[in-house]
């Protein structure tokens, strides 16, 4: 039977709630993984830099290159993963 | 592949490894077994040893560790990041760290092994029947010592067959005592305590004291992990408690309520509305052979692949009957050669601008017990072949396969080539007895066998080996331990290490290419595995990782987890007739 009242939400203590926004996600996967450097993120256009960097990790990853942030990329930016860069040292 | 620039590798063959410590989610023969195989992948395909070392420093150092581990590259708590390695080299250079944030299994949830009682250490059975009542973990029911305990078998009424499950009142891992179980109360720092703790200590790890004061004693152990045991949250390694309360309610079982990501989690006390103290109940797990195998590819030198179904694929996807990709292979083997081999070797060189139809390049020495090899002159006159016959006019191909990366379509004697990696389109036509004295102007089928270059073809009951200018044969398929029902091979898909899927019919076998024998258990329906592939294709191959099955001017195309994604025609798509 359905919950009779509304499924309370609890923040539990010491998990580690990504508070991050999917952009944030994206930018911080692209950095950690070699696929944009700490400067290219500073600089430049954010934009044009982000759908770059996203086209070449979809291409990496053998995902549809879009330069988009969409589904399919963001649900693998969350995947268990080796934490060795894609690119890069 | 790909390999760490400069293709960093080690500069001898025989390594040395050593396991630092464990993580508390396995018994400690499970992680070095998983680890032993791990290491086995990559010395079934060249010629490297490893041998495990117990002190000192070792090639690769293997440790667990949780969030910043002492290399200023931190984990994440649970799930995300799952591991990672360095390439060869000194130092930390080829050490492998694993996060024990996770929960560390064979892939498929809890591996509860179990020690003393009357099973030799067999696994537990979940779940198990014990006076009449059904149970999905251990349990100290039916005891006075409070030893948790479960079944080997679905019933322990019926079979009577137990063991004890890990617990810190049987034994410790580590620390100074040689496995000797915690002793509670105990004192340490001047305080009592009646159960593991983290006190004291900043990785995380929970321990106990093995005497009843560890102030004077100075003697203690890490605990193992109870199958109880939550992951992650505030709790790590602390066995749920049942039952517990919640917002007010009560509960027995682990329960996703409070959260929006459906996970389960449990209270560590008896109480979450006073204490908050939780984790994580045990899901599946993070197969700790799987990862290994990955990270070890990245200690001898291979970096992250782009091919999905490759080990060394950057993400973590489950497989049952694990075996290693052809891109693995190419892989290793650019760094350290083949299992018994030619030394490693560069890449081959770009081939000459008209890619001529090359037979088969020396393969290695073999240990098959072959007959002599012969080297047999052509018969009978080969049949002229006019090399302006077009490919795009045939209908159908009598075999098509992958020769030194270009894939080769063979009909009445003749056979054109394609080159994935130059856009010349389609050559040939060219003629087979030219390329492959002696054989029939109908095949049925071929394949190249990934490790040695070795051509295999198939005509009827008969088959051919050419390796280099030699060929042998033609000698029956029974030889290959195939039955009278197999009147013709129709294709063959190679799967890595030496493996070879023979179809005919709507069978397959699994062909060992180096003992030239099927494996036993063959021949297996087709439709049990390849579903939704026509099951009397005219030609199955693989090609740039995906298998192939074609019948009339159709082909299927499936991928290495067996699911078809295009339908499409063999002439307009993969021979891009216009």
């Amino acid at each position: 039977p359905l919950q009779s009242k509304p499924q309370a939400v609890v923040t539990f203590p010491g998990e580690l709630v990504s508070g991050l926004s999917d952009l944030e996600l994206a930018e911080n996967y692209l950095l950690r993984f070699g696929y944009t450097t700490a400067v290219e993120a500073r600089t430049g256009s954010k934009r044009v830099s982000l759908a770059k960097a996203l086209r070449k990790m979809q291409k990496k990853l053998g995902l549809e290159e879009t330069g988009e942030l969409d589904a399919t990329t963001l649900e693998a930016m969350r995947a268990p993963r080796c934490g060795v860069p894609d690119i890069g040292t | 592949f790909l390999t760490f620039e400069g293709d960093l590798k080690w500069d001898h063959m025989d390594l040395t490894y050593r396991v630092m410590n464990y993580s508390p989610d396995l018994d400690r023969a499970v992680i070095d077994d998983a680890f032993k195989r791990a290491f086995k992948v990559w010395s079934d395909v060249t010629p490297l040893t490893f041998t495990q070392i117990y002190s000192g420093e070792a090639d690769i150092m293997i440790m667990f560790g949780s969030r910043e581990h002492g290399d200023g590259y931190p984990f994440d708590g649970k799930d995300g990041l799952l591991a990672h390695a360095f390439p060869p080299g000194r130092g930390i250079q080829g050490d492998a760290h694993f996060d024990d944030d996770e929960l560390w299994t064979l892939g498929t949830g809890l591996v509860v092994k179990t020690r003393h009682g009357n099973a030799n250490g067999a696994d537990c059975h979940f779940p198990f029947i014990f006076e009449g009542r059904s149970y999905s973990r251990c349990i100290t029911e039916g005891r006075t010592d409070g030893l948790p305990w479960c079944a080997t078998t679905a019933s322990y009424d019926h079979d009577k067959k137990y063991g004890f499950c890990p617990s810190e009142l049987l034994y410790t891992n580590g620390g100074n005592s040689d496995g000797a179980p915690c002793v509670f109360p105990f004192v340490f720092d001047g305080t009592s305590y009646n159960a593991c703790t983290t006190d004291g200590r900043s990785d995380g790890y929970r321990w106990c004291a093995t005497t009843s004061n560890f102030d004077q004693d100075k003697k203690y152990g890490f605990c193992p992990n109870r199958d109880t045991a939550v992951i992650g949250g505030n709790s790590q390694g602390d066995p749920c408690v049942f039952p517990f309360t919640f917002l007010g309610q009560s509960y027995s079982s682990c329960t996703s309520q409070g959260r929006q990501d459906g996970k389960l989690w449990c209270a560590t006390t008896s109480n979450y509305d006073t204490d908050k103290k939780w984790g994580f109940c045990p899901d599946r797990g993070y197969s700790i052979f799987l990862v290994a195998a990955h990270e070890f590819g990245h200690s001898l030198g291979l970096d992250h692949s782009s091919v999905r179904e490759a080990l060394m694929y950057p993400m973590y996807s489950y497989v049952q009957d694990f075996q290693l990709h052809p891109d693995d292979v190419r892989g290793i083997q650019y760094l350290y050669g083949h299992g018994s081999g030619p030394e490693p070797t560069a890449p081959a060189p770009v081939p000459t601008e008209e890619p001529q139809p090359l037979p088969t390049e020396a393969g290695s020495t073999s240990t098959t017990e072959e007959e002599e090899e012969e080297t047999l002159e052509p018969t009978a006159e080969p049949i002229p072949v006019d090399p302006s016959q077009d490919a795009c006019v045939e209908k159908n191909f009598d075999a098509i396969t992958e020769i030194n990366g270009e894939l080769h379509f063979f009909k009445d004697g003749k056979y054109w080539t394609l080159s994935s990696f130059w856009d010349s389109g389609i050559q040939g036509a060219f003629s087979i007895a030219d390329a492959w004295p002696g054989l029939p102007a109908v095949i049925d089928a071929a394949f190249q066998d990934v490790l040695t270059k070795r051509v295999f073809f198939f005509s009827g009951r008969q088959f051919w080996v050419f390796s280099g200018q030699s060929m042998l044969g033609p000698r029956g398929i029974e030889k290959l331990g195939i039955g009278k029902e197999a009147r013709r091979i129709s294709g063959a898909l190679q799967r890595g290490r030496g493996k070879v899927l023979l179809f005919s019919g709507e069978s397959y076998w699994r062909l060992d290419v180096k003992v030239q024998r099927v494996d036993k258990g063959y021949p297996r329906a087709t439709d049990d595995v390849f579903t939704g592939v026509p099951l009397d294709a005219r030609n199955v191959f693989l090609y740039q990782d995906k298998y192939y099955f074609c019948r009339g001017s159709f082909y299927w195309r499936m991928t290495p987890r067996y699911q078809v994604d295009r339908v499409g025609y063999v002439k307009y798509d993969i021979l891009q007739c216009p």
